[in-house]
């Protein structure tokens, strides 16, 4: 199972069009292994990207260095996520 | 029984196909079960078939589920099956709309994706079909339908989320639906059903060309906004795919439009900056209960309005 440790999703916030370009330029670092889960449109719009734990450094810098504003959607997908495997696991051994 | 199970939690793709049974066997009546291809693993697609009788009726088609790690859509789709079978009968619009039309609802549209999003990958979001040439796996089968299909607002990169396919309906599961929309030839209303980030929009998203239709989409899309915002103070806003979102090409709903479903639409549900395609299970209930409200919009919409 993919292990989703680590991982944040961030919310940013491009105030023009040259920083939602900026962004798009991010999309297409496929190193990064970015998964976009709102893609970058335009301005005022939030784009919400999931990043793994070894690029959020890089992108983090990116993002500061061309001054674009972001905050954390989620601090750790992984909780989340088992968050919900347990509550599922809860609700199943309680039906049985 | 369908009236001890638990709507409040996600389930499994067993658990689902398990309830539509349960459905139609308990509502023999007015619910039934077609399949309507294999996906390419090999599943069953299903949908289900609420119908009052008639042959060939207009009809009203609601998909959930397409993207496979948007999991408050299929389960909103388990609940609006349910709610449909309390509802005929009791709930006056509803009933008027199924003594005229009927309502196909595919729960699971994308069931390979579905399940790997439950057994190795929680953000699948594709298809699992091979691209012969590539180690990426799988097609976004809201990029593989027969309009704008290559043009810009999607990917030909195999690796990429928005990858469109090799050529239109290359999807099996893309391929079903479209088979079966032209088959039974007189769905006046398609509606499918994503999330996240409270959206209802309507044709083009491949074109900024104004569809036909707008000036009425965009009067019923505000109807249907303000219904679901009735009951939780949801904000939602619409308008034309490319010019609410972005351009994106080969998808389900301009498709739709372009066989002349004039009313397609394509929702976006919860939520605007939390959890995204993670939402906690408590909100299921409310979100499939607003969206409902939408819906009926919509579809009591197609029947006061024949064309």
């Amino acid at each position: 199972t993919e292990d989703f440790v680590g991982h944040q999703v961030l919310r940013v916030s491009a105030a023009n069009e040259a920083q939602v370009q900026m962004v798009k330029e991010l999309e297409d670092l496929e190193h990064l292994q970015l998964d976009f889960w709102r893609d970058p449109s335009r301005p005022g719009t939030p784009i919400d990207v999931r990043v793994p734990f070894s690029s959020l450094q890089a992108v983090k810098i990116f993002l500061e260095s061309h001054g674009i504003s972001y905050t954390i959607m989620i601090e750790d997908v992984q909780s989340l996520l088992d968050k919900e495997k347990r509550q599922m696991s809860s609700f199943q051994a309680r039906a049985q | 029984s369908t009236d001890t199970f638990n709507y409040a939690t996600y389930h499994t793709l067993e658990e689902i196909y398990n309830f539509m049974d349960l459905l139609v066997a308990e509502n023999p009546q007015l619910a039934s079960k077609i399949q309507i291809g294999n996906s390419y693993e090999g599943r069953p697609i299903y949908i289900l078939k609420f119908s009052t009788g008639g042959d060939n009726r207009p009809a009203i088609w609601i998909d959930t589920g397409i993207h496979s790690r948007e999991w408050v859509t299929q389960a909103s789709g388990v609940w609006f099956a349910k709610k449909i079978t309390q509802d005929y009968g009791q709930d006056p619009t509803l009933t008027a709309i199924l003594d005229s039309m009927d309502i196909f609802l595919e729960i699971v549209t994308n069931p390979d994706g579905f399940a790997f999003t439950h057994s190795s990958n929680r953000m699948w979001r594709k298809t699992r079909s091979k691209t012969a040439g590539s180690i990426c796996v799988g097609v976004d089968p809201n990029r593989n339908w027969d309009a704008g299909f290559g043009k810009p607002g999607a990917s030909s990169n195999p690796c990429s989320d928005t990858y469109r396919g090799k050529f239109a309906n290359s999807e099996v599961e893309v391929r079903s639906i479209v088979d079966f929309v032209k088959t039974h030839g007189n769905i006046k209303a398609f509606i499918s059903i994503h999330s996240y980030s409270q959206l209802l929009l309507y044709p083009y998203g491949y074109t900024s060309q104004p569809a036909p239709d707008e000036e009425e989409l965009d009067q019923l899309s505000k109807s249907a906004v303000t219904a679901l915002a009735s009951l939780y103070g949801t904000k939602f806003k619409y308008g034309s795919i490319i010019k609410a979102i972005y351009q994106a090409s080969g998808s389900t709903v301009d498709w739709t439009y372009s066989q002349g479903i004039k009313y397609s639409f394509t929702f976006e549900l919860r939520d605007t900056g939390r959890y995204g395609f993670l939402l906690p299970a408590s909100q299921i209930i409310p979100t499939a209960q607003e969206t409902w409200l939408a819906l009926l919009t919509i579809m009591e919409h197609t029947l006061n309005h024949p064309y």
